[in-house]
């Protein structure tokens, strides 16, 4: 059985869809709930998966991804490796709003969003220096890297490439850390 | 990751994605969410995807493009998100991903991948049939 209107989303994040779908009720736009029930997520931090201090990089930091599409229009706006700013759909959408362009990337992003009212802040939380610090304390694992040196199995970064290129087994799937 | 499909009374849509992406990854590195195609695609005329999973195998795919299109085609929205999944099974068997898809008469469905710990993946949907929304399951 099929009904419109509709709000659909990945995982068990209920207050988002709930978010999404007030929006709906009081006759918002379909961007206006899709950008308002991710935010929700952003500012719970959504299973860590989503917004600040969460699934930290290498070097202890979180960055972030968004995007959002207009599914009328086609237009999109999307950030990549965003940093020190919480909304990340809300810069998405700035960008969809406020430039011709469809995503800005990394530390430009973040100027970007300032220049647009976004504050920066710092993503880190105690949660993720601990993701972090623990890492640090296991040899640096798991990680991503493969055909570099020292051997990445068993050492830390820095690294350098390995001349010789080998097959590196996929890594063993983890679904707290996803995108 | 959050990915988000949301259809107006009016059949307007839109699709949305938010994510700090995986854990301990090497610094500068984008996933699938902000790739049109690949985290989210909307297409009014056709329906709506999302995916969420393991960003660096599944942008390779665009498995949210693939699901709108086939869903151009009359494909129902389950059936949608198989095939999305099952084009990159071909290639990862084992990869970890889901995917929503939604039509444009407010079908919806999902699939996913079965992986160790990933046997079945949850979503939440909220329309006009219920006061509060749903969560749903689908089995990998």
């Amino acid at each position: 059985k099929a009904s419109l209107p509709l709000v659909i989303n990945t995982w068990n994040f209920k207050n988002a869809t709930e978010a999404a779908w007030a929006v709906l009720q009081s006759g918002g736009s379909a961007l206006d709930a899709v950008e308002t029930g991710c935010n929700r997520c952003q500012e719970e931090q959504c299973d860590g998966s989503v917004g600040y201090g969460g699934n930290p990089d290498e070097s202890g930091e979180t960055t972030l991804d968004a995007m959002i599409m207009n599914g009328n229009t086609m237009e999109v706006g999307a950030v990549g490796d965003l940093r020190r700013i919480k909304n990340a759909i809300g810069v998405a959408r700035a960008v969809m709003e406020h430039t011709q362009h469809t995503m800005l990337v990394g530390e430009s992003a973040s100027v970007f969003a300032e220049n647009m009212g976004f504050i920066a802040e710092d993503l880190t939380t105690i949660k993720s220096l601990d993701i972090f610090t623990q890492w640090l304390k296991g040899n640096c694992q798991p990680n991503y890297r493969k055909n570099v040196l020292p051997n990445p199995s068993k050492s830390c970064p820095p690294y350098k490439p390995q001349v010789k290129l080998e097959q590196k087994k996929q890594l063993p799937a983890d679904i707290r850390s996803h995108d | 990751t959050i990915g988000m499909i949301a259809f107006d009374q009016y059949g307007h849509v839109a699709a949305g994605t938010s994510t700090n992406g995986l854990t301990h990854k090497v610094p500068g590195r984008v996933g699938d969410s902000p790739i049109v195609g690949a985290g989210a695609y909307a297409d009014s005329l056709a329906g709506a995807a999302a995916a969420t999973g393991d960003g660096d195998i599944m942008m390779r795919f665009l498995p949210s493009y693939l699901a709108v299109e086939l869903m151009r085609t009359g494909m129902d929205p389950s059936a949608a998100c198989k095939m999305a999944i099952s084009r990159i099974k071909r290639h990862y068997a084992d990869f970890f991903g889901a995917i929503i898809c939604a039509n444009l008469t407010g079908h919806y469905g999902a699939a996913c991948n079965k992986v160790d710990g990933f046997l079945q993946f949850h979503y939440m949907v909220s329309n006009g049939e219920s006061d509060a929304p749903l969560l749903k399951s689908v089995d990998c």
